[in-house]
């Protein structure tokens, strides 16, 4: 039996928004510290891994580990029938060939369920090696997502320099260039408007508009986001999810030859 | 122009 009960269900429902147009299909990996999913979009050009620890539920069973695949875009139906204040279950039987989805409002008057078919997904299992990144920019989600909304629109790729006097998103194409600097915030008063750089190497890399445009998908999940940047290694775009975990991006450069 | 590289070009298949 298997059973993941959340008492703030838009965070599942904000999950959904921020995987769907990425991947059309994952498996969710249960065990005992909680839920894992970790895909690749088509072109294996950037990997989510989303981390969900049994102790951020608010009831969490899992009596034997399990792997459910899913089509992800189904889940998003499912999961926008669930009201924004609706408390959301999880369910599935050991060795399960379907999941069921509960969602209850507050006051506890009306409960609807939801049965999805699951799929037997054969999928490639990467093995995220640590790494002590060269820059850690943290600012506000955002701003992120505004900056790379913007600087679509002046080419396909953005260049991300980050030194200590800040970090540069770069843009051009056919109209012109766009140039939009971040200083460190120095005097802040409130943490999640703050613009933080951890520096051990200046960087400069080139990334594709149309996956950074897909990961601030999830913006609404956090206040702030985490991008980390060194040679030889992924971006990594981190947003956290409450006190429950947190979902993260990777994607591969754009390599001159 | 750049080319795109590849997550496995990166990460290890487990």
């Amino acid at each position: 039996m298997f059973e993941a009960r959340l008492a703030k269900g838009a965070i599942f429902k904000k999950i959904l928004e921020a995987v769907k147009d990425l991947l059309t299909e994952a498996s969710w990996d249960c065990g005992d510290m909680g839920i894992t999913l970790q895909a690749m979009d088509n072109a294996h050009v950037s990997l989510v891994s989303l981390n969900l620890r049994s102790d951020g539920f608010d009831k969490y069973r899992c009596d034997r580990n399990l792997t459910m695949g899913m089509n992800l875009g189904s889940m998003s139906k499912i999961l926008k029938c669930a009201g924004n204040d609706d408390i959301v279950t999880i369910r599935a039987q050991d060795n399960p060939d379907t999941v069921t989805f509960v969602f209850e409002s507050e006051n506890g008057e009306k409960q609807s369920d939801y049965e999805m078919k699951l799929m037997s997904l054969d999928l490639e299992h990467l093995q995220i090696p640590e790494t002590e990144y060269a820059c850690v920019v943290k600012m506000p989600a955002g701003e992120f997502a505004r900056i790379c909304r913007d600087l679509s629109q002046f080419g396909d790729s953005i260049v991300i320099s980050c030194s200590k006097q800040g970090v540069k998103f770069s843009a051009s194409g056919d109209i012109g260039s766009a140039n939009v600097k971040l200083a460190q915030s120095s005097n802040v008063d409130k943490e999640e408007e703050a613009v933080t750089i951890e520096m051990q190497e200046p960087v400069s890399f080139t990334y594709a508009c149309r996956y950074l445009n897909f990961f601030t998908k999830a913006t609404p999940l956090s206040a702030q986001v985490k991008l980390s940047m060194s040679p030889e290694y992924p971006l990594m775009v981190e947003y956290a999810i409450d006190d429950i975990g947190q979902i993260r991006y990777f994607l591969a450069p754009k390599i001159e030859d | 122009a750049p080319r795109q590289s590849s997550i496995s070009d990166f990460f290890i298949n487990r």
